[in-house]
């Protein structure tokens, strides 16, 4: 395990045994499951600008930031996304979950950015409720 | 749908499964073989979306993705019994848990060459993405959407640039949670956001603004100085080397503040995510005008 503070103990007891890794028609010849994989990994990309710009004329994106994260903070890609130059619609504004604020949206062409508050960087854990709410909306084009 | 590869029973959980599920491999480039964990959705499988899902490192297993964020089943602490979470995305969404690249979790390539960069993975990630297509023909035509998160900001967007081109895939959308889309910004902004949040103090604040600061506008990726770039370490220091939960800076660090030996290990993965604090070298030599100096 490579990620600090986090604790995969359980999923590891879990896939690692034999009748799961059966179930799950795992061959004998893969070796154990690890969360994180130490890998001869090399990074291409410093931005994902052109990517975006390539896909949201045609094709609808969705960044959203659990707020207490600083592994991928909400202000940079709050920043990256505001920096694509989409035409803005409306202004920020706080979205709703279980009549509390769940955290705040701004609407761009094609693209929305939205915070999900007091939530980590794995959103659906800390936040499942309000997550599954925002792709509920995301997947059927829904504000 | 592929009988083989359809996950008739599920240990830890008693009774039948919330929806169909299948886990199996996709075949990519060369040897490579990309294990997907696909469940169809709770509500209506024939008419909902088709949802990938990726988790980041880059390294990390999707599996994660599966069994404590959005996946039907949970493991408990036990590690051998399941719980059902109902705020799992395939109430809305057919949903594939992708692990990529080769050699994370279940993944595997025949030659055993792990070695790859975010072009390769993405190349790799679609090719699975159409032999899932194949085995799964009456997915394809469903609207579709990649979705992912942390490393993810990488890996989702390069797949869809490849997915958008291909017409036969119904392509709708992308989702990115807590992704990293630009290391510059996400470096510059982890200062400020360290100091609003009260993590570094006032006196490392003065610093940054003393060295790295100029009429306002700050250079925290490009330090211009060496004040500035130890300032910066120091900041860096605070944020992820002294205990503090990186992934929820409110909440606990799981057993507690790591070891020395373990901080070590996890500077490979701070590498991908944020830009080293190294003050910009002067040039030596200047030779101007020649092919040599550039």
């Amino acid at each position: 395990n490579i990620i600090p503070c986090i604790n995969t103990t359980a999923e590891n007891n879990y896939l690692n045994r034999p009748e799961v890794r059966k179930a799950l028609h795992i061959p004998d010849v893969v070796p154990k499951w690890k969360v994180c994989s130490v890998l001869d990994y090399h990074r291409v990309y410093n931005s994902m600008r052109a990517q975006f710009n390539a896909l949201l004329p045609k094709h609808r994106g969705l960044v959203y930031n659990g707020d207490a994260d600083i592994m991928c903070n909400f202000l940079g890609d709050q920043k990256f996304v505001a920096s694509l130059k989409r035409t803005e619609r409306g202004e920020r504004r706080p979205w709703i979950y279980n009549q509390q604020v769940a955290g705040f949206v701004k609407d761009y062409d094609q693209v929305t950015f939205m915070t999900v508050k007091a939530a980590g960087h794995m959103v659906p854990s800390f936040k499942p409720g309000a997550s599954l709410q925002m792709i509920t909306n995301f997947l059927s084009n829904q504000p | 749908q592929p009988a083989a590869d359809e996950i008739t029973s599920l240990p830890g959980v008693s009774g039948s499964l919330s929806s169909r599920q299948y886990s199996g491999y996709l075949r990519a480039s060369g040897t490579i073989k990309l294990h997907y964990w696909f469940v169809e959705s709770e509500r209506d499988p024939e008419n909902d979306p088709l949802v990938l899902w990726m988790n980041g490192g880059p390294g990390c297993s999707s599996l994660d993705g599966y069994l404590s964020e959005l996946g039907p089943y949970q493991v408990n602490d036990d590690g051998m019994t399941l719980r059902a979470n109902k705020y799992s995305w395939n109430q809305v969404a057919n949903v594939i848990f992708l692990e990529a690249p080769a050699g994370v979790g279940f993944s595997y390539s025949d030659d055993k060459n792990y070695t790859t960069n975010d072009d390769e993975t993405a190349e790799n990630n679609y090719l699975a993405l159409l032999d899932f297509f194949k085995k799964f023909p009456n997915m394809a035509n469903k609207p579709f959407f990649i979705t992912g998160e942390s490393y993810g900001g990488i890996y989702v967007p390069t797949l869809s640039v490849r997915v958008m081109a291909n017409a036969s895939i119904n392509f709708k959308g992308f989702a990115i949670g807590n992704g990293l889309l630009d290391t510059y910004l996400n470096t510059e902004t982890a200062v400020y956001y360290a100091y609003y949040h009260g993590i570094i103090g006032e006196d490392i604040w003065a610093k940054l603004q003393k060295y790295c600061c100029t009429n306002g506008s700050c250079s925290f990726v490009t330090p211009p100085n060496k004040q500035c770039s130890l300032a910066l370490m120091e900041t860096q220091d605070f944020t992820m080397n002294k205990g503090l939960n990186p992934y929820d800076v409110t909440g606990d660090c799981a057993g507690g503040v790591p070891s020395d030996s373990f901080k070590e290990r996890t500077r490979q993965v701070l590498s991908y995510f944020f830009e080293p604090p190294h003050p910009k070298q002067p040039l030596k030599n200047k030779v101007s005008g020649s092919l040599d100096s550039n």
